[in-house]
């Protein structure tokens, strides 16, 4: 997280705002309610009560406004910039200004989400600026995080912390996952059409070949998609790819979720008493998908879209070597990779066998 | 996801690149003139203060992940010190 240089802060615990105006495209009790869950989201990770009031000048003034509203910071129109605040202090002090152009909503897909952006730019009203934590909620470019499960980052708090002290009740939050901390392990792998994608909790990490390995949110591409993804596959046969939590699985064509998702695995013809999907891979010279499940394995013909017979196989029996409880797994130059924990084991389809040396599984993240 | 940087949008991605600068990296805050355009010393080290606050590989060019992270929406609050 950082600060504004002289770490400029309210002086005082109790702190007020005002809602100064509305925009036209949600209610305003869905306004009040954002703004009311937003400044929550602060007054619970630091000794700070806010106030709102109607009838007189606050500490904090929020209002939509449009292009150049003359505190010589003009807004761009739709998209781009789409809110500042100013750092505490008095008149324009700790004032939030939302981009009117932009559109508005209480949810997630159609236009940004106020109580998001708002929760970041009182961030700004309470004396932080932007933090380099791509997980942070002070990271400064947008990304959708629904408001029912939104948590504040352990940097935001570390940083509210800093400037107002501790709350009675002690709080702590997700770390951003560090790509290059030696306990790094993933929750699930696939390839998608040339980049990679390793999921890990709400985030994602996406390599490719050229632009090295970036950090994001699985929201920013799939709103709708649940965080902890357990296992994840490119389709070759029908160019999407297929993630997979508990006992559902989504489909995915590029942003989209294709219609008719979740399903069921059952439909793919797992017993009931599979629970979920430890690690997937498909290798795309026969169309044969490889579904791992504690100590055993299943496979699946894509072309004729069905479970094969005489499965499910001991993994010990065709993947000697590799263990099991499988985190995640990916065929690669006709290798396949099994990633458990901390470490990732290269296993040759052909000879049936290991091939050393076991390396860390964040070797694949340029570490 | 995003495409390799199509070099017919040069010019684009140069005034994309210099308005981004000058609004988020340049301590001087807006009310300087945006950064001279011949000054590429000025636009090569604020592009690679840009690239190492947001995670970037930090190369002072103009490549398709920072075109990306610079066509995504965000705070109007810069982000170095104002």
């Amino acid at each position: 997280f950082t600060l504004n240089p002289g770490e400029p802060k309210w002086d005082r615990k109790n702190i007020t705002y005002r809602i100064v105006g509305y925009t036209p495209d949600m209610h305003e009790f869905y306004v009040e309610k954002a703004i009311e869950a937003a400044f929550k989201v602060w007054s619970k990770a630091a000794p700070l009560e806010f106030e709102r009031v109607k009838d007189k000048v606050a500490d904090i003034e929020l209002s939509f406004q449009r292009g150049d509203h003359y505190d010589n910071s003009p807004f761009d129109g739709p998209g781009g910039t789409l809110a500042h605040a100013f750092q505490p202090g008095s008149a324009i002090g700790g004032d939030v200004h939302f981009d009117e152009d932009e559109t508005w909503t209480a949810g997630g897909l159609q236009g940004h989400n106020l109580f998001i952006v708002a929760a970041h730019e009182i961030g700004h009203a309470l004396g932080l600026s932007h933090s380099t934590d791509q997980g942070a909620l002070m990271y400064p470019t947008y990304t959708y995080s629904d408001p029912r499960t939104f948590q504040l980052n352990q940097d935001d708090i570390d940083g509210i912390q800093s400037l107002y002290g501790k709350p009675d009740i002690p709080v702590r939050g997700p770390k951003t996952p560090e790509a290059c901390a030696p306990s790094t392990t993933f929750d699930a792998v696939t390839t998608l059409r040339g980049e990679m994608l390793f999921f890990k909790g709400r985030y994602l990490w996406r390599k490719h070949f050229q632009s090295g390995v970036q950090l994001e949110f699985i929201a920013t591409f799939w709103p709708d998609l649940p965080s902890g993804i357990q296992a994840a596959y490119e389709n070759y046969e029908t160019d999407n790819f297929v993630v997979f939590k508990g006992n559902k699985y989504w489909a995915l064509n590029g942003y989209a979720i294709e219609s008719g998702y979740p399903k069921s695995i059952y439909q793919l013809g797992f017993p009931k008493t599979v629970k979920r999907i430890d690690a997937v891979f498909s290798d795309s010279e026969s169309g044969k998908t490889y579904f791992f499940v504690n100590d055993k394995y299943w496979r699946y013909d894509e072309i004729r879209q069905s479970m094969e017979t005489g499965y499910p196989r001991p993994i010990a029996q065709d993947f000697k070597g590799i263990g099991k409880k499988i985190d995640a797994a990916i065929q690669q130059n006709g290798y396949i990779y099994f990633f458990r924990g901390k470490r990732v084991t290269q296993f040759d389809p052909r000879r049936k066998s290991v091939v050393p040396p076991i390396r860390k599984s964040n070797s694949w993240l340029n570490c | 996801f995003a495409a390799l940087l199509d070099r017919g949008n040069e010019d684009e991605n140069t005034r994309l690149v210099k308005s981004y600068l000058s609004k988020f990296y340049s301590p001087e805050g807006e009310a300087v003139a945006t950064i001279n355009m011949d000054d590429d010393v000025a636009v090569t080290e604020k592009l690679k203060k840009m690239q190492k606050f947001h995670g970037l590989r930090v190369t002072g060019k103009i490549d398709a992940e920072t075109i990306a992270m610079m066509k995504r929406d965000r705070c109007g609050v810069p982000d170095v010190e104002q």
